[in-house]
């Protein structure tokens, strides 16, 4: 296991993890500024948060929402494309939509997803595909709008 | 003429 990843891994589980009483802006910062500086950080930065945004731990979760939202404001275009993928969008959608993980994931989580969409939508509109996941959840009846 | 990559992705998983 390279340095990058188990770095990254590292300061992910103190951003987002359920015994933080506030933020951790120590491994917050560390996270960010680690995903933009290493190659391949932008890579192993979005799988792990495409794993931490998933936990079964709610607060774990919201966590790794905010520390998600706070990487595209911080983390730049590079960052931005690679959220803008269907592979990591993917990931987003199965947390909300009821054929994959949207029974067991709390009412919390799902909003946070669908805000952050929403919000990128506007915020990015270069990246089409997360404007082609917002329509698909509306026609598949997931958000009423 | 600028060679554009194919973009590294996988198809939108339907909900």
């Amino acid at each position: 296991m390279d340095v990058v990843t188990t770095s990254l891994e590292a300061l992910i589980q103190r951003a987002t993890n359920p015994q933080n009483q506030k933020p951790d802006i120590a491994a917050i910062e560390a996270f960010c500024v680690m995903l933009t500086k290493e190659s391949e950080g932008i890579q192993i930065g979005t799988k792990l948060l495409a794993t931490h945004i998933q936990s079964l731990n709610e607060s774990e979760a919201l966590q790794a929402l905010s520390l998600l939202d706070t990487c595209m404001k911080r983390c730049g275009p590079l960052f931005h494309a690679e959220i803008g993928k269907f592979r990591f969008l993917n990931e987003m959608i199965k947390l909300v939509s009821p054929k994959y993980l949207g029974t067991r994931t709390t009412a919390s989580v799902r909003q946070k997803v669908l805000q952050l969409l929403y919000t990128w939508i506007r915020e990015y509109p270069r990246e089409s595909k997360i404007k082609e996941a917002y329509e698909m959840l509306k026609k598949q009846g997931v958000i009423e709008e | 003429p600028v060679i554009r990559g194919f973009s590294d992705d996988e198809p939108l998983v339907i909900a």
